[in-house]
């Protein structure tokens, strides 16, 4: 069972969480809007979406408890160093949220249509669907969010020592849940951490996918 | 626009709070 001290923390990252979530109206462009037709049109869309994507991010950071105890220039690069691991999985958990089921095929033919390479597009269905597979509960989501952005390895970090300490706050917490969410499935945990790994491989084709798109 | 901004400039303007300053 989580310690209260535990529970408190949960509740303050569900709080960030669920209070920096996509605006609707974007997330309704996203699926519905057929306006969009030109390469042009496209690009300051995605743009858009992307710049919004990241200030949510930062919000959500900041309200992290520990986080803002962190020195300054540590902050910028865990964010710098997480923010499209984290983008990517935000988007694994819009494309599997059970509301948008009837929109899924809207939004991968988006995707397909985005300029992207196929090359890089098959993999992120095939992540998306490996997430989807797992049935992560949303704390689970807010939490692996939250370790992806505290990892103490990224780039010109000064501090890791704080961050790992941050990290591991919110590692034993999504163990224990992990464990009351799934208790037929003592591999969850480490399941879920699996998933960091491709998330990183995503991170690092991230500037090779753009420049695929652009070319395009 | 923002789409003119880096990656680093929107992590930077959004944890000062003045990201539409």
């Amino acid at each position: 069972e989580l310690t209260s001290e535990q529970m408190e923390l949960l509740q303050f990252v569900m709080d960030a969480y669920n209070k920096n979530r996509l605006p609707q109206e974007l997330a309704t462009k996203l699926i519905v809007q057929d306006d969009i037709v030109t390469n042009d049109d496209n690009f300051v869309f995605l743009t858009t979406m992307a710049t919004s994507h990241v200030q949510l991010l930062v919000e959500f950071t900041k309200k992290l408890p520990g986080f803002q105890t962190l020195d300054h220039e540590d902050q910028i690069a865990l964010l710098k160093g997480s923010a499209v691991e984290a983008m990517f999985l935000r988007s694994a958990e819009l494309f599997n949220r059970k509301l948008l089921d009837t929109h899924t095929d809207r939004l991968a033919e988006r995707i397909r249509n985005s300029g992207i390479s196929q090359d890089y597009i098959n993999p992120l269905f095939n992540f998306y669907k490996s997430v989807g597979e797992l049935n992560m509960a949303e704390e689970e989501y807010a939490l692996l969010s939250a370790i992806v952005i505290l990892t103490p390895d990224r780039q010109y970090i000064k501090d890791k020592e704080s961050v790992e300490k941050l990290q591991e706050s919110f590692l034993n917490i999504l163990e224990k849940l992990c464990k009351q969410h799934h208790p037929n499935n003592p591999q969850h945990f480490a399941r879920l951490l699996g998933r960091l790994t491709e998330l990183r491989t995503f991170s690092h084709h991230h500037t090779d996918m753009l420049m695929s798109w652009r070319v395009n | 626009p923002a789409s003119n901004l880096g990656l680093e400039d929107i992590i930077r303007k959004a944890l000062m709070g003045n990201f539409d300053e």
